[in-house]
């Protein structure tokens, strides 16, 4: 499904640089559920945000469904971000001044064309249901805890039901019973609906729900193990 | 030191009310470590802006050193904010074209005139170093990793040394080497220094670091534990 070759990732700011990634190569098959782990400033969100078409690799390749796409058009990559990639942003991402229930449903916008805004509505309200925040639906992210933020963000990463989910620590806000809930339903949409998943986590207890675990260690994949 | 009786918090959106503290009592004596729990939206952070006087109770007591503050004035309040209590956001709120650095000295510029503005730069960086990040000194915000930006948060909350630290979800976005160097600075702060921490955290583990854990359920206190 996904094949990164020597994939390598420098930030230049203004003379300096910041080398994160340094030769990532790594495989994400069809129906995989990984963890992604590693330090604090290892280059997990950096990773992530490649995997995830919002940022190009310095170089090295980068082949989604058998087309090298790291240095395709954007309009290429935007129409693969949108239809084949959901994504949980680490810090949420969600439009300020916008109800919750809006926020979810803001990437059916570019999508969904051929739905009624009567349907897109009411998949708004499943999902909000499904992470027991629909009593929060009219409220603003400014208006909601940072947990149902985070819940709103994994909602709207769903809503166009896409095959692969890209999740930056999505419950780093959450106390175990709700962690659990929503990790309970990225297993659902793995085994049931085979959808695949890469989360980056910081807890063993959250990589523990995946199938494989891929550390970044000094910008490149220490050896995996699997779970 | 801190001294809460009978304390409401109720949110109005337009003609909708959203009750969350109802009827929170509670003590926090000087030199305490106390951790705060309960499931998201909850009201932890509800509670946590109350105390760091950044939002009033609707109702209720709020006694700090002997003071009642709930209901003084604006300026009052601000200044035992800005002399008292170092406050740690659950989602950061750092300045977005502003460098680490200047992130972490801009409490300085309301309460220490007297110093150089040599001995102020000097100070955040000793911070900086502190917290691994001294090579990130001129990063912006977006040019760091979601626990970078936790950590310039954590930095800033201490350079006024304050006798007070409220951390809203201060390891979240940190793998548990990097979480635990912060609770020990946490825990060295409050054992040699006398500061008193009032921590929320969902993670058992770092609870386990405080020496009371307090549980906000139905928007009250739920009995109380030693650790
Ligand atoms: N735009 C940027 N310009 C310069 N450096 C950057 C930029 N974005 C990130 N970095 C640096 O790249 C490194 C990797 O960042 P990244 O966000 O990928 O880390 P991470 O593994 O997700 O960390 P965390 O677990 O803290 O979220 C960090 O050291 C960070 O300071
Ligand atoms: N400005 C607001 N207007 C209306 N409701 C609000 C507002 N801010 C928070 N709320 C609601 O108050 C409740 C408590 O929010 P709070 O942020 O205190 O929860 P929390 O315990 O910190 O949760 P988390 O663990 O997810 O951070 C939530 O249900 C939230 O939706
Ligand atoms: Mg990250
Ligand atoms: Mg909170």
């Amino acid at each position: 499904l996904i094949e990164l070759k020597n994939m390598y990732k420098t930030y230049s700011m203004g003379e300096v640089s910041v080398p994160v990634l340094k030769g990532i190569s790594l495989t994400i098959n069809n129906g995989d559920f990984i963890a992604l782990m590693g330090s604090s400033g290892s280059g997990k969100s950096t990773l992530m945000n490649i995997l995830g078409c919002l940022d190009r690799p310095t170089s090295g390749e980068y082949h989604f469904e058998g087309e090298e796409i790291s240095s395709v058009s954007n309009d290429r990559r935007a129409f693969i971000r949108n239809k084949k990639i959901g994504f949980i942003f680490q810090n949420f991402n969600l439009l300020p001044r916008t109800s919750a229930l809006d926020n979810i449903i803001m990437p059916l916008s570019y999508t969904a064309e051929h739905l009624s805004s009567e349907d897109v509505r009411k998949k708004g309200m499943e999902l909000l249901s499904l992470f027991g925040l629909e009593e929060r639906s009219h409220h603003e992210p400014s208006q909601l805890s940072g947990g149902q933020q985070q819940r709103i963000a994994i909602a709207r990463s769903l809503v166009n039901n896409p095959p692969i989910l890209l999740a930056d620590e999505p419950t780093g806000n959450l106390d175990s019973k709700t962690g659990e809930e929503v990790l309970e339903i990225f297993n659902r949409l793995n085994k049931q609906n085979g959808i695949t998943i890469v989360l980056v986590t910081h807890d063993n207890k959250v990589a523990a729900h995946a199938k494989k675990i891929i550390n970044i260690m000094d910008g490149v994949v220490a050896p995996s193990k699997g779970t």
